[in-house]
């Protein structure tokens, strides 16, 4: 039996609006620890994995691991049912064949209730290992994005290359080339505004910016963005969400012929 | 053009 009450529908609102384009089918596994989904997309170059803890939830209770295989497009439109301030709640049996999701409105005493019939996912698991990674760069995720959505213009691919100098975002393409230089920055009054820079060895790596830019979709979660770098190993890009919950995608990287 | 990697080459299913 799982029963989890969101405080706010916003956020599975805008998760599930994050990753609706690059994943269709996913299982939300419940357990005790929380609610978790890992998911690739057709090509396997990017995989998603989101974690809301149980903290996020009240009250959350969730007495065996129940896996919920939805397809997102149908999450989405249910969701779309609900406000954003609505209060959320989730709610299967063990072995469940629908979610049930509870939407209120505080102010209007309104209730309105949707089952969504569950799907059977044979999903492959990946197993990613804790990396130590060579560079980890914080930022605020709407320059990310807007850093993303620039170079998408010129290339289809972008380097980011990080030295003690600091992080350079560079992309050449037919109408010629354009590179963004970010280094450490602390803003006093506003540290969500705040570039850290943390590099143990050099690194440089190329990645597709159409992913990228789809990742960019959660800037609306975090107001930082977590990037971790590591030669030959794919990307990280991780959205801190409250209760040490978080949304994070990984990359793989292109490399030369 | 570079060649794009794919996950399951870096993550193997535990």
């Amino acid at each position: 039996m799982l029963e989890a009450r969101l405080e706010q529908a916003n956020l599975l609102k805008k998760v599930v609006d994050a990753i609706k384009d690059l994943v269709q089918d996913c299982n939300f596994d419940c357990n005790d620890s929380g609610i978790a989904l890992q998911a690739m997309d057709n090509s396997h170059v990017a995989l998603v994995s989101m974690m809301l803890k149980s903290e996020s939830f009240s009250p959350f209770r969730c007495d065996r691991n129940i896996a919920l295989g939805i397809n997102l497009t149908s999450l989405t439109k249910v969701l779309r049912c609900a406000a954003n301030e609505d209060i959320l709640t989730l709610k299967a049996e063990d072995a469940p064949d629908v979610v049930n999701l509870v939407f209120e409105s505080a102010e209007s005493d309104r209730l309105s209730e949707y089952d969504i019939k569950l799907m059977d996912i044979d999903q492959e698991h990946l197993g990613i290992p804790e990396t130590e990674y060579a560079a980890t760069i914080s930022m605020p995720s709407a320059e990310f994005q807007k850093i993303c959505r620039d170079l998408m213009a010129l290339s289809e691919s972008v380097s980011i290359e990080c030295t003690k100098e600091g992080v350079k975002f560079a992309c050449s393409g037919d109408i010629g080339s354009g590179s963004v230089t970010l280094r450490s920055h602390t803003n006093v009054e506003k540290p969500q505004l705040n570039v850290e820079i943390d590099l143990s060895e050099p690194v440089a790596l190329t990645f597709s910016l159409k992913y990228l830019v789809n990742f960019c979709k959660a800037s609306g979660l975090s107001e930082q963005v977590r990037l971790c770098l590591s030669n030959e190993v794919p990307l990280l890009v991780e959205y801190a969400l409250s209760n040490n919950s978080y949304l994070r995608f990984y990359l793989a990287p292109k490399i030369g012929d | 053009p570079t060649r794009q990697d794919m996950l399951d080459e870096f993550y193997k299913d535990p």
